[in-house]
C-alpha cells in the first residue's frame, strides 16, 4: 500500500493516440530508443515511485519531481518486447488530455519485469479501494 | 506470440467522486 521504489533512468516519453495495444507501445518504444540514441543524451537517473495511489518520478541528482501521475491516468503498462530492459506505461496527460508513453530504462529485464507487476499490482489495488468508494 | 508482459488499468479514467 504504501508502495515501492526503483532507480531507473528515464529514456523518453512520446504521444500515442490511444490508450493501450502492443503494437502500439512497441512502436513508441522504437521511437523513443531511437530519438535517445540520436540525441545521445545520458537517461535521466530517476526513482521511480509505484503506489495505488499512482506513479511519482523524482530526479536522483537534483531529488526534484518531475512526474506525478494518478493511478486513474494510466492506462497500460508493458515490458517491450524487443528492448526487454524497457518498462514503458500510457498515461493521459491531466492538462491537455493527451496520451503519452513514457519508457524507462533498467538494469536488467528482472528488473523491468518487476515494475511492471508492481504497477500492476497497484491498478488491482487501486480497483478494490474504488470498488470500496464506489 | 505475444509474450511480452503488459497490463491494462481496470481504474483508467474511474472518476473519483471525493
Amino acid at each position: 500500500l504504501e508502495g515501492m521504489t526503483f532507480n531507473l533512468s528515464h529514456i523518453g516519453m512520446t504521444l500515442v493516440d490511444q490508450p493501450k495495444g502492443e503494437e502500439l507501445s512497441a512502436a513508441a518504444v522504437k521511437r523513443i530508443v531511437a530519438t535517445a540514441k540520436a540525441s545521445r543524451k545520458k537517461p535521466q537517473k530517476v526513482a521511480f515511485k509505484v503506489s495505488p495511489q499512482g506513479i511519482v518520478t523524482l530526479d536522483r541528482s537534483t531529488n526534484k519531481l518531475l512526474e506525478n501521475v494518478s493511478i486513474y491516468r494510466i492506462s497500460y503498462c508493458t515490458v517491450d518486447k524487443l528492448h526487454d530492459k524497457v518498462f514503458a506505461y500510457i498515461a493521459q496527460n491531466t492538462f491537455n488530455g493527451t496520451l503519452e508513453c513514457h519508457a524507462y530504462l533498467c538494469s536488467k529485464r528482472k528488473v523491468a519485469q518487476a515494475v511492471a507487476l508492481t504497477v500492476a499490482q497497484a491498478f488491482t489495488v487501486a480497483f478494490e479501494l474504488w470498488q470500496v468508494a464506489k | 506470440n505475444s509474450n511480452t508482459i503488459h497490463f491494462h488499468n481496470p481504474v483508467y479514467q474511474k472518476t473519483t467522486e471525493d
